[in-house]
This record gives C-alpha cells, sequence and structure tokens, in this order.
C-alpha cells in the first residue's frame, strides 16, 4: 500500500 | 427476471456514460473544431530542440494529467469502489495507461497523423528530442487503427470501461468480483452495439496484447531514459508517473 500512495490518495478522495 | 436484468444493464450503461462525460477532459467537440490546428514549422523545431529531459518531463506531464482523469472516471463507475482497495488499485495500475492510449483517439486526426498535445495538433516528428521514434511511431498506429473503427463517444466510454475493468489481470484479490462487474460492462456494451447495430465492431476491437504491448513499450523507453539521465526521474518527473511507471 505504501508503494501506491498516490494513487490510495486519489481513490479515497471522494467524488471530486 | 429478464425485465429487471435489462434495467440494471440500462442503468448501467447510463452510469458509465455519464462517468465518462464528466471525465474526458477535453470534449470531442472542441477537438473536431481543432482538429487543423496544428503546430506551425517553428513551433514544431522549438519542441525538436528541446533537451530530452524536458521533453520527457512534458509528456509524462501530460500524461499524469490524463490519468487523473481516468482515476475520477474508475471512482464514478458503478461498482468500481465496491471492489476492494487492491484490486481498485491492480486495475488501475494496469489500465490506466490503456485507458489514456484509447482516449488518445479522439484527440487523433487520422486525416494528417496529428496529435492534440499542449493546445495544437502535433505530428510525431514534433516529439523527436525524446528518442523514442518507434515507441511514438506504434502509439500513432494504435490511435491510427483505432480511429478507422469510427468510434461514438458512447462506444469509447464503454470499450474503456471494459479496458479497465479486467478480471485478467495479475495479483487481483476478489477475481470472481471484478469478473462480475466485467461482465455486467460486456453486456452492457453489446447491448449498445446491438441497438445501434455496430455488431461488426466487435470483431475489429484491438486485442488486448497490442495495448499491453505498448504499455510495456513505454516502460522500457522509461527505463533506457531513466540509464541516460540518472536522477531525472526521481526530482522532476510528477510523483502519481513514478508510482504508476518507475
Amino acid at each position: 500500500q505504501e508503494k501506491h500512495r498516490i494513487l490510495h490518495k486519489l481513490l479515497q478522495n471522494g467524488n471530486s | 427476471s429478464p425485465t429487471s436484468a435489462g434495467v440494471e444493464i440500462e442503468h448501467l450503461t447510463q452510469n458509465v456514460l455519464k462517468s465518462y462525460r464528466e471525465t474526458c477532459q477535453l470534449r470531442a467537440e472542441d477537438l473536431q473544431l481543432r482538429r487543423w490546428d496544428t503546430f506551425s514549422r517553428e513551433e514544431v523545431c522549438a519542441y525538436q530542440r528541446k533537451p530530452m529531459e524536458e521533453m520527457w518531463q512534458r509528456c509524462a506531464g501530460r500524461i499524469t494529467e490524463a490519468i487523473q482523469y481516468v482515476v475520477e472516471f474508475a471512482k464514478r463507475l458503478r461498482g468500481f469502489m465496491d471492489l476492494c482497495q487492491n484490486d481498485q488499485i491492480v486495475l488501475l495500475k494496469a489500465g490506466a495507461m490503456e485507458v489514456v492510449l484509447v482516449r488518445m483517439c479522439r484527440a487523433f486526426n487520422a486525416d494528417n497523423r496529428t496529435v492534440f498535445f499542449e493546445g495544437k495538433y502535433a505530428g510525431a516528428e514534433l516529439f523527436r528530442s525524446l528518442g523514442c521514434h518507434e515507441l511514438i511511431s506504434s502509439i500513432f498506429d494504435f490511435a491510427q487503427s483505432l480511429c478507422a473503427l469510427h468510434f461514438s463517444e458512447s462506444e469509447v466510454a464503454l470499450f474503456s470501461a471494459l479496458v479497465l475493468v479486467n478480471a485478467n489481470r495479475p495479483w487481483l484479490q476478489d477475481q470472481a468480483k471484478v469478473a462480475r462487474l466485467q461482465g455486467h460492462l460486456d453486456v452492457a456494451f453489446r447491448v449498445l452495439l446491438r441497438r445501434t447495430r455496430r455488431e461488426g465492431l466487435l470483431a475489429r476491437l484491438p486485442p488486448p496484447g497490442r495495448l499491453r504491448a505498448l504499455c510495456s513499450q513505454h516502460v522500457e523507453q522509461l527505463q533506457a531514459f531513466r540509464r541516460l539521465h540518472p536522477g531525472v526521474l526521481h526530482a522532476a518527473f510528477p510523483p502519481l508517473y513514478r508510482e504508476l511507471f518507475a
């Protein structure tokens, strides 16, 4: 998961 | 019942089309209006004179922007966010660039082999300083072959959803759940094609291996660039690009 930190963050940021 | 299944599929189709419309980055009408607005000879030369590192950095920037729209597309797709996080990431990591390549056919003018890039249409020669002539030619050939299919916006939407939701990607945790979603999208695509009398399209779609090969070629070229310019990738490339490809 640490390897995909940014993808994680983008997925968790609501439907912006 | 067959009726409620039909309604479900219709809802899914509408969801895919809406998700696509909201995240398509550039409107088809705008791309169409500007399709003869090409870079001048001087502008092309200016791009060709840029150092390799700068041109790579620019292209990585444009790819990253396009990928961010693909992530938003995925998030809006019904069922995608119900997959476990591992599988969302596996699908995006393997499929985001493939979707970008599919979407690129909208921004490609097959009549003069140019692609919309940084505000105008550019031929393959504009990308010369990248030092990867073969990759650029393969991408242009791919865009040309997709253009020959005359995709409608609805077809691009459903086809790209299917490129993304692919149960054959390695490392999926809940492959059955991805396969179910893929199956529903597949039915939605076929229903759309039947309704528009475009069933013939199915036999002409690019084989999955072609997209995979283009993406591997991109990663290989990135590795070659990295060997030539160690440090540039880490210092100047978008973090999302590095996370996906480096």
